[in-house]
């Protein structure tokens, strides 16, 4: 049960980029904060700047949940696997 | 590719559409495995600068340089990170950590939409001919978001938002996921941002096929393309011990077979496993299969590992026969061994010879490359159908394109069967799949483009679709080979592209920015789902009506709803749907009058008004279109076709209707 608690997977943390706090001056530097307030070991992934506003990373359930109820997260998708036709 | 220019009439307007300076202004970007920079294909011969506006890079990685980007290949990036974290790094002695494609697909994909022109191209001599991306002079990037493990959304997402930021002007995705709503799909929010921005999306509708409701990629601001086949064939025939002949395809090119008749067996009797006809490894007994021909039916594991079973368990030749899910659909294959994929009614002839005959025997043998076979098109078999399951009011797919047995360029990591034991190496590989239509459209939107760059993407869009074909020179409509009857919109969409009549198709079905936002405000999108999708707080005017039908869509998908009135289905009730739609002229002034067709009867359709009149460039026109029909029984489909022509161009769209 501990280790099904530790295990990570990848999510697309969807952002309101409107909801920024005046205290940051750069969108990327809110979303590595918010990730921070969450997890110690978590990293991203990449930031996205056209197609969405947010970034990608890893995270157990616990750090999902917790990432979900602060302020400016929209949405937290899981990363979903895509094949060649 | 070979064949498909000419089979498209690229040919006839050779004198002004690839030579335009203007398509060298084009980029491609495509999200794929990556590509093969040594491919001839990619060669920069004869192209201007890069274009001024490009921001793209050629990144560096295992075995891809900064030299291995050129004129042609402008951009070449990887995105690996979603991929690692969740399968664990990635094994740089089976795939390069950069943008070389180990795998062929990308390749063949990118040089489908833009190569340049290679004389004398083919594969062991098949297919031979000048291949050519459909915009050859169009420049190619390339986003590696592939590998071997599949295409993860957090890369998929990192490569088109990078494609964006680069400055192409077409984005191709040969690949697709699950159907989920537009909001949650990675794909369709990226394309969405790509539409904001000026930037054609066309994505490969799925390979799942001949089932109804199994289409990829139906976001309206996304083109989906649906896969046929060329005019084009591979023969192998077939010759059994009783004197029958039967013409299957291949593309064998090793040692024949000797002219005299081998033992033959069906695998199924040759395995102890109950799926021992399908040649699955390690399924068939070699006693039984050594020196003989093994027919094996089609499904489940590859094709061309089929044949690899068969050559391993010794057998000397494979027929490969199609079952229900196929039909009569034949896809050639490069296989290790002599064999024939046949149709499912021969392969059923030759399965009841094997039962019957005590000492059945066969051989093959190949006759190269044939073409002006007719009729074609016809939609392949493995091309995905509609109707639209995520917004039923959304005909898809768009159009269909060559997408069968197409000849591109391939890696020099793998071999043309993509085995792990052939290790033949060739630069062109011939393969099947809508991930081979996509790019001839990605490409052909190119081309469009350039010679309108003032063309939004559904203006490219609708030209291709409202001058696509869905009949043969005949007057027949283009066949399904799944049942080897008519197909329906529900497979090909508005019809085949023409892209010759493209380039002038005199008027558009236009869309814009907000005409899709009030689409998702007919969705009842809330504003949660608007920001996943669009980015944007957006409020949708309580005061407004929104209507899914008022999308300016250049076909027609009309669900109608059956009544329900005291518990049971009313025979009496009527079903009104009204769908708007705007006209903008991109020919001379001129009158369009319309015209419908339909197939039934049950469906009053009303035009309104029934001519128009076009005095300037770009001057719009509305018209309403009402459907009215009395109840039908759950499930009933039937099809239409609704036509504006001004004598000199005809703007047609498709009508499906469906009953639930």
């Amino acid at each position: 049960e501990e280790q099904l608690k530790m295990e990570k997977t990848t999510y697309i943390v969807h952002m309101a980029k409107s909801q920024m706090p005046a205290t940051f001056d750069e969108h990327a530097h809110w979303y590595a904060s918010s990730l921070e307030s969450v997890s110690d070991s978590a990293e991203m992934l990449y930031t996205y700047d056209n197609v969405i506003h947010g970034f990608s990373t890893r995270l157990t359930d616990q750090e999902a949940k917790s990432l979900e109820g602060l302020p400016g997260i929209l949405a937290i998708l899981p990363q979903v696997r895509y094949e060649l036709h | 590719t070979t064949r498909t220019p000419l089979f498209l009439g690229l040919d006839r307007n050779d004198g002004f559409i690839p030579q335009s300076d203007s398509t060298g202004e084009m980029i491609v970007g495509v999200l794929d495995t990556g590509a093969w920079p040594e491919s001839q294909s990619f060669d920069d011969k004869g192209l201007g600068a890069v274009p001024s506006n490009w921001k793209g890079q050629c990144e560096v990685g295992k075995n891809f340089n900064f030299s291995s980007c050129n004129r042609k290949l402008i951009g070449a990036r990887f995105f690996s990170k979603g991929y690692e974290a969740t399968l664990g790094p990635i094994d740089e002695t089976k795939e390069s950590k950069s943008p070389r494609d180990d795998d062929g697909h990308g390749t063949h994909t990118s040089t489908t939409a833009a190569g340049s022109v290679v004389e004398g191209a083919s594969l062991f001599g098949y297919a031979a001919g000048a291949a050519r991306g459909m915009a050859a002079r169009a420049r190619v990037a390339t986003y590696k978001v592939c590998w071997l493990g599949g295409c993860f959304s957090a890369d998929i997402l990192a490569g088109m938002d990078k494609a964006i930021e680069d400055g192409v002007n077409v984005i191709s995705m040969s690949l697709g996921g699950g159907m989920t709503d537009y909001y949650r799909d990675s794909l369709a929010i990226g394309a969405f941002s790509a539409m904001e921005r000026g930037i054609l999306v066309s994505c490969s509708a799925g390979n799942a096929g001949p089932s109804s409701f199994s289409l990829s990629n139906v976001a309206p601001w996304i083109t989906t393309v649906g896969a046929g086949t060329l005019d084009r064939d591979f023969p192998a025939y077939v010759t059994l011990g009783n004197g029958k002949n039967f013409s299957g395809v291949s593309l064998y090119s090793g040692k024949p077979l000797s002219d005299s008749l081998l033992p033959l067996i069906y695998a199924g009797n040759a395995s102890n496993f109950s799926n021992g006809n399908l040649c699955m490894k390690g399924t068939l007994i070699p006693s039984k299969v050594a020196g003989k021909i093994v027919l094996c039916d089609r499904g489940v594991n590859a094709r061309v590992q089929k044949g690899t079973v068969v050559k391993e368990a010794g057998g000397v030749g494979m027929i490969l026969a199609n079952t229900e899910a196929n039909g009569e659909e034949l896809v050639a294959d490069a296989h290790l061994l002599p064999a024939s994929a046949v149709g499912q009614s021969d392969g059923d002839i030759i399965k009841r010879y094997l039962s019957s005959d005590a000492n059945p025997t066969a051989t093959i043998t190949f006759a190269g490359t044939k073409v002006g076979i007719q009729p074609s098109p016809v939609v392949a078999a493995f091309s995905s159908r509609g109707p639209n399951s995520i917004t039923p009011d959304i005909l898809k797919p768009d159009v269909i394109a060559p997408g069968v047995n197409i000849l591109a360029g391939w890696t020099g990591a793998a071999g043309p069967t993509g085995l792990a034991v052939d290790t033949r190496r060739v630069g062109f590989n011939i393969i099947s799949g809508t991930s081979m239509s996509c790019p001839h459209v990605s490409g052909l939107a190119a081309m469009i483009k350039a010679v309108h760059p003032d063309w939004s993407p559904a203006a490219v869009r609708s030209a291709l679709m409202t001058t696509a074909y869905n009949t043969y020179k005949t007057g027949a409509m283009i066949q399904d080979i799944a049942t080897g009857k008519a197909s329906t919109p529900f497979d090909h969409g508005s019809g085949h592209v023409d892209p010759v009549s493209a380039l002038d198709p005199g008027l558009v079905y236009d869309l814009a920015v907000e005409d899709y936002i009030g689409f998702l405000c007919a969705l009842n999108y809330s504003q949660v789902q608007f920001t996943l999708l669009a980015r944007r707080n957006f409020t949708c005017d309580p005061s407004k009506k929104y209507s899914v039908t008022d999308l300016n869509y250049p076909s027609f998908a009309v669900p109608f709803e059956t009544a329900i009135e005291g518990g049971g289905a009313s025979a009496s009730a009527t079903s009104v749907v009204k769908h708007t739609r705007t006209l903008t002229n991109v020919g001379s002034p001129a009158t369009y009058k319309v015209s419908v067709s339909s197939e039934t009867r049950s469906v009053k359709i009303a035009v309104q008004p029934e001519s128009l009149t076009f005095s300037s460039p770009n001057e719009k026109k509305t018209y309403t279109v009402t459907f009215t029909t009395p109840s039908m029984p759950s499930g009933t489909t039937s099809f239409a076709r609704l036509e504006w022509s001004d004598g000199k161009h005809i703007v047609g769209s498709p009508i499906a209707f469906t009953w639930t």
